[in-house]
């Protein structure tokens, strides 16, 4: 464990965490007369949080962490898996299912077909893998598909444009967890004797270009002191 | 090609 790698664990913990408080705080408004003003605002836009997203992350974490029963790694490592997959299985139940959160949830916008990106990144994973074992297969397609997992949630923001200040950070959040994780690989190859890792690295490194547009409207935002738009 | 920590990456 190194401090990059830390580091993005963190932001990763901090994105969920982020979420959660958004639901927590539209969920919040469920038996009040008058919602408080933060609510209000949420409940009169959409969230701007995309299911199909939540969803493809969801998968994502249940593939990958098949191993969760099998193979002991550490405490952290258990333990930030469970958060993970229970964190990401709770915020699909709550977009779906409560009744408040679900009214905040745009679902005209939010038009992504999860079967474009879960078809390629299935058959991908089955070409092109380490060892050809049922976990080995599931594990490499998680990687690939959580490298384009985050485009429902890119597209939704650039068609709503109007950005909530919690969706901005939860996907700035989820962007820096990745940056951390290229510079823990560049600091794992010259400080551990053969690690290398090309199929994680090539779709991290995809994964984290995707976010390259996102950054410079975020950045641009922050240094000229305005609310983030993405254009048209 | 894993020699070095069998998926210990979250």
């Amino acid at each position: 464990m190194n401090i990059f790698r830390l580091a993005g664990d963190m932001t990763h913990l901090m994105s969920v965490l982020v979420l959660l408080l958004k639901i927590h705080t539209i969920k919040s408004c469920a038996g009040k007369s008058y919602p408080c003003s933060l609510c209000f605002i949420l409940l009169e836009s959409s969230s701007g949080i995309s299911l199909k997203t939540q969803e493809l992350y969801a998968l994502v974490f249940a593939t990958r962490y098949l191993d969760i029963f099998t193979d002991f790694i550490s405490v952290y490592n258990t333990i930030m898996k469970l958060i993970f997959l229970g964190s990401s299985f709770s915020i699909v139940w709550y977009i779906r299912r409560h009744k408040i959160v679900r009214r905040s949830y745009d679902k005209d916008q939010d038009t992504f077909r999860h079967f474009f990106l879960v078809l390629p990144c299935l058959l991908l994973a089955l070409i092109i893998n380490e060892k050809f074992t049922f976990k080995e297969v599931l594990w490499t397609f998680s990687l690939y598909l959580e490298a384009v997992a985050i485009l429902p949630q890119l597209i939704l923001l650039q068609r709503t444009r109007n950005i909530d200040n919690l969706t901005g950070q939860y996907v700035f959040l989820l962007g820096a967890y990745r940056a951390l994780y290229i510079l823990n690989w560049i600091y794992r190859y010259f400080t551990e004797p053969h690690y290398v890792h090309w199929i994680t690295w090539i779709s991290g490194l995809v994964q984290t270009l995707l976010y390259a547009d996102f950054f410079y409207y975020y950045f641009s935002s922050l240094k000229n002191n305005v609310k983030l738009k993405l254009p048209a | 090609a894993k020699d070095s920590g069998e998926h210990d990456e979250l």
